[in-house]
């Protein structure tokens, strides 16, 4: 299955989702391919230390805009059963140099996938946050999307803006079938603001909002900087807990 | 002067600090052009209520796109010597759209601020989290730069990526004299993870870090979503008191 992890809105959490639901689910014993489509690379920091620095060739980038084999970029992680695709900061520039190619510039992620996808039980993909090529190739590319939505008006008020593009996906034909797996709340706090937050997505999206929420946990934030997730640096936390039971409702649905 | 807000990372306080800053330096008398330059349009959002949506033809895009004059634009607030120019999602389109386009793209909005920059003390630019051709043109066009940093280990990685960004912008002459006037702190809490980055910060950008930071306060959130600046939801909050502090450092600086 793959799965976008996705939301125009910045700061949401979904690289942490990324990271964290892939690490899961590899622990699991599924064998996951994790692709960081973000030019901010940040998935790409946490599993690939900073003097490894990923050359602009062995990155997506190559991938995407020279149709260079996905296999030949694909790296182990220190984590079982997980591989990676790393990004470059180069990305940034994609949607400017696909604009002249004469291809579907919106398919070049789901054609470089589909000599690969047979490998793997999940495929997660992160993204930046924006609607540009780069989010447009993930939604084509994907079956599944996961949504993570922090606890604040700009968040809600940009799920409008997300389901419209969602719908534009499926209606052009990009990809037909693409759904929405399950959208989460995360950074939850115990205030009056977040409890309002949960309510209006339950109304909004009904049961396809997880039962699981992710709470503001400070070991989500330190397993970043020990290069690592969660279930390697906190494993007893109430970050793991919480992405522990979310990889479980994703093996359910 | 001309000061954007950048940073690529995601929800790091960009347009809660383009409110309250430009909100702060209309209160003190200046006269204040808040421009969204963001498609997601959380600053535009907060002044312009949902019923009122914002035609195409009156946002930023059409100046940006067809080259409509920005005086037929731009909005009055509620606040006094506070007008904005509002955005609209279609902008986040603008990198495809305009890669046809035989003129410099990355002046566009430089070229469109020059007929009423003289009219304002203050233009204060609100930018996506990307470093696509929407922040180069808001980077071509300003004089100067704030640069909201949290307290992650995402935001302080993502800072190489950006002073790499601001160096290519003055060296090709798109514009030399670009400067940062500051980097501001934003989301600090009481942790060893916020104090240990603000003291990173320190280190990487010396006394360009202002001495003012801004505390988590939950009063700044919900001034949003009760369609206002903090200055007039929760005068007397902490978000208030910093973002008031740091109206008065962006003026002696
Ligand atoms: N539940 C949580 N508790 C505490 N910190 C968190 C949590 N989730 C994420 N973080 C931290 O918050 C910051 C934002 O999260 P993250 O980078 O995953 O969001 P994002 O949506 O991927 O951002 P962007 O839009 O820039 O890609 C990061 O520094 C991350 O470590
Ligand atoms: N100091 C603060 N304390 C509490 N909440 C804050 C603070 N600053 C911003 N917020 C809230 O955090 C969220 C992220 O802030 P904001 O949207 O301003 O960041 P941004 O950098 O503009 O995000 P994006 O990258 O999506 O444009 C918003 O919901 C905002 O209301
Ligand atoms: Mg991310
Ligand atoms: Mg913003």
């Amino acid at each position: 299955m793959i799965i976008s992890i996705t939301n125009q809105k910045g700061g949401v959490g979904k690289s942490t989702t990324a990271i964290n639901l892939s690490a899961g689910l590899a622990i699991e014993g599924y064998k996951v391919l994790l692709i960081d489509l973000d030019p901010q690379a940040n998935v790409t920091k946490v599993f690939i230390n900073a003097e490894d620095e990923i050359p602009l060739q062995r990155s997506i980038y190559n991938a995407l805009l020279n149709f260079y084999p996905l296999e030949n970029i694909i790296q182990e992680t220190q984590t079982k059963n997980l591989c990676l695709v790393p990004s470059h900061i180069r990305l940034s520039g994609t949607d400017l140099e696909l604009s002249q190619a004469m291809d579907n510039r919106s398919e070049r992620l789901k054609r470089a996938l589909e000599p690969i996808v047979q490998q793997y039980d999940y495929i997660i993909i992160d993204t930046p946050p924006s609607l540009g090529l780069l989010t447009i190739n993930a939604l084509t590319a994907s079956e599944k999307l996961i949504i993570p939505v922090s606890t604040g008006f700009f968040a809600l008020t940009g799920l409008v803006q997300l389901r419209e593009t969602i719908q534009m996906v499926k209606q052009t034909q990009l990809n037909p079938s693409l759904n929405i797996l399950g959208v989460v709340c995360t950074f939850l706090e115990r205030t009056n603001v977040s409890k309002d937050v949960e309510k209006q997505l339950r109304d909004y999206f009904g049961h396809q909002v997880f039962n699981t929420t992710i709470p503001k946990n400070i070991s989500l934030e330190e397993a970043h900087s020990n290069h690592t997730h969660i279930f390697a640096y906190a494993p007893k936390s109430q970050g793991a807990q919480a992405y522990k039971a979310l990889v479980k409702e994703v093996l359910e649905r």
